[in-house]
């Protein structure tokens, strides 16, 4: 599972 | 947020400006693929599903509604303006964009980091944008016309994945524990699928003249 900080890029 | 990554979205940004900037100054999209438009219109709608429910900053947040927004503006000119839509080269943006879609979505569905819609989505809006350039570098080869705007816009798509490149090992060496290996890969391939193009851009930048691409 991808966490927060994986998910702030555009 | 470090500066490889903002230079990135900012190259990204810049390069979607000046595509809209041609067409909206020449009235004209001549030389440019309404199919890699298209493509990248669903590569934004299916990566920021995450815009309805999580919020992560301003800057994100404003960046992908400016992305989703503008993509949808150049296809609107290109499919809707009585004058630019003249001018788009449907006979040669025949690129069969179903063999990206459908690989890209099975190989979501096969390599991911969770078994969700949202995240399956997200994945193959990653998968997909490494090849969404493709009908647009056909349509070069075939009409071979680069027109300095459309190139300016090529080099620096291409350029903003390069930099999100550096971003990625920047981030690897300052943050521990920070792995994205489908978006690093995928980016690698992204980057390597602009790199016969960047050598005849570069090529033409430096003998000072008009692009223009091999046989």
């Amino acid at each position: 599972k991808r966490s927060s900080k994986q998910k702030d890029e555009l | 947020m470090n500066i490889f990554r903002l230079a990135g979205d900012m190259t990204h940004l810049l390069s979607i400006i000046v595509l809209l900037l041609k067409i909206q100054a020449t009235k004209s999209c001549a030389g440019v693929s309404l199919k890699t438009q298209e493509l990248y219109a669903v590569v934004f709608v299916t990566r920021y599903l995450d815009l309805f429910y999580s919020f992560i900053s301003l800057y994100n947040t404003v960046m992908k509604i400016i992305f989703l927004l503008t993509a949808f503006t150049i296809i609107w000119y290109m499919r809707k303006h009585k004058v630019v839509c003249q001018t788009y080269d449907k006979e040669q943006d025949t690129f069969r964009v179903l063999f990206l879609i459908v690989p890209c979505f099975v190989l979501a569905l096969l390599v991911n980091h969770e078994m969700s819609v949202t995240e399956v989505l997200w994945t193959f809006s990653i998968y997909l944008e490494a090849v969404a350039i493709l009908p647009q570098l056909v349509l070069l080869q075939r009409t071979k016309n680069v027109d300095n705007l459309t190139g300016n816009y090529i080099f620096m798509l291409g350029s903003y994945r390069a930099l999100y490149l550096v971003n990625w090992v920047y981030r690897y060496f300052t943050e521990l524990g920070y792995r994205q290996w489908i978006v690093w890969v995928s980016g690698t391939v992204q980057t390597c699928v602009y790199l016969d193009f960047f050598y005849y851009y570069v090529q033409a930048w430096r003998n000072n003249e008009r692009m223009k691409l091999p046989g």
